[in-house]
């Protein structure tokens, strides 16, 4: 059986309202190294990995392997009747038909106690391979989201290119373009702001800038945000998670055809 | 003319 304890239901609903814009079922595929999810959006064209460690529980517990297929929309509305701070703990049993739910209020002895019904999902698991990228950026996330958003208002998409000058995020739209160039940079004050650009070869790749506004609902989840880049691979756009665990996003990048 | 890529052209299937 699965038992899992998170300190503040938060970080569960934080996940699932940065993934529930991409993926309406998946399975959270749980066991002794933690709660997993892969799944791909409708199109195809972006693809959501996230891992839960089983650290960032306290304690947790799950004996064998156990996919619970939730539908995200039913998830949202549960995790709403948790506030923020509660303590959230998830329990299923070894074939289970659902999940179990128990918020509890650190403060008074408020306890709430919800199940979600279970489906049966049957996903395409991508296999991606470890991949040395030739440039990767590690910037402010909320300055990520900021260049998403000015770009959105311009056009569909973004260029997004990395040379040892820095990373320039471009657009051409109906009513003109627009650029945001990034150059490495350390804050004294406050490493939160560093931007670092890691370049092995320059790199140029054209994105769609709706896919990467609906990442940047992660924002929240972390101040930092690091992108990699290769030629002709999906752009990784990653939010680092509390013991070692992380939300992971893949985007095909356009390409002329 | 550009066109999005569908993700799985780069992934192996697991």
């Amino acid at each position: 059986m699965l038992e899992a304890r998170l300190e503040q239901a938060n970080l569960l609903k934080k996940v699932v309202d940065s993934i529930t814009n991409l993926v309406q079922d998946c399975n959270f595929d749980c066991n002794d190294s933690g709660i997993a999810l892969q799944a791909m959006d409708n199109s195809h064209v972006a693809l959501v990995a996230m891992m839960l460690r089983s650290d960032a529980f306290s304690p947790f517990r799950c004996d064998r392997n156990i996919a619970l297929g939730i539908n995200l929309t039913s998830l949202t509305k549960v995790l709403r009747c948790a506030q923020n701070e509660d303590i959230l703990t998830l329990k299923a049993e070894d074939a289970p038909d659902v999940v179990n739910l128990v918020f509890e209020s650190a403060e008074s002895d408020r306890l709430s106690e919800y199940d979600i019904k279970l489906m049966d999902i049957d996903q395409e698991h991508l296999g991606i391979p470890d991949t040395e990228y030739a440039a990767s950026i590690t910037m402010p996330s909320a300055e990520f989201q900021r260049i998403t958003r000015d770009l959105l208002a311009l056009s569909e998409s973004v260029s997004i290119e990395c040379t040892k000058e820095g990373v320039k995020f471009s657009c051409q739209g109906d009513i003109g373009s627009g650029s945001v160039t990034l150059r490495s940079h350390t804050n004294v004050d406050n490493e939160d702001r560093n931007v670092s650009i890691d370049l092995s070869e320059p790199v140029s790749l054209m994105f769609s800038l709706k896919y990467l506004s609906n990442f940047c609902k992660a924002s929240g989840l972390s101040s930092r945000v690091k992108l990699s880049l290769s030629n002709e691979v999906p752009l990784l756009v990653e939010y680092a998670l509390p013991s070692n665990s992380f939300l992971r996003f893949y985007l095909a990048p356009k390409i002329g055809d | 003319k550009i066109f999005q890529t569908q993700i799985f052209k780069f992934f192996l299937n697991g």
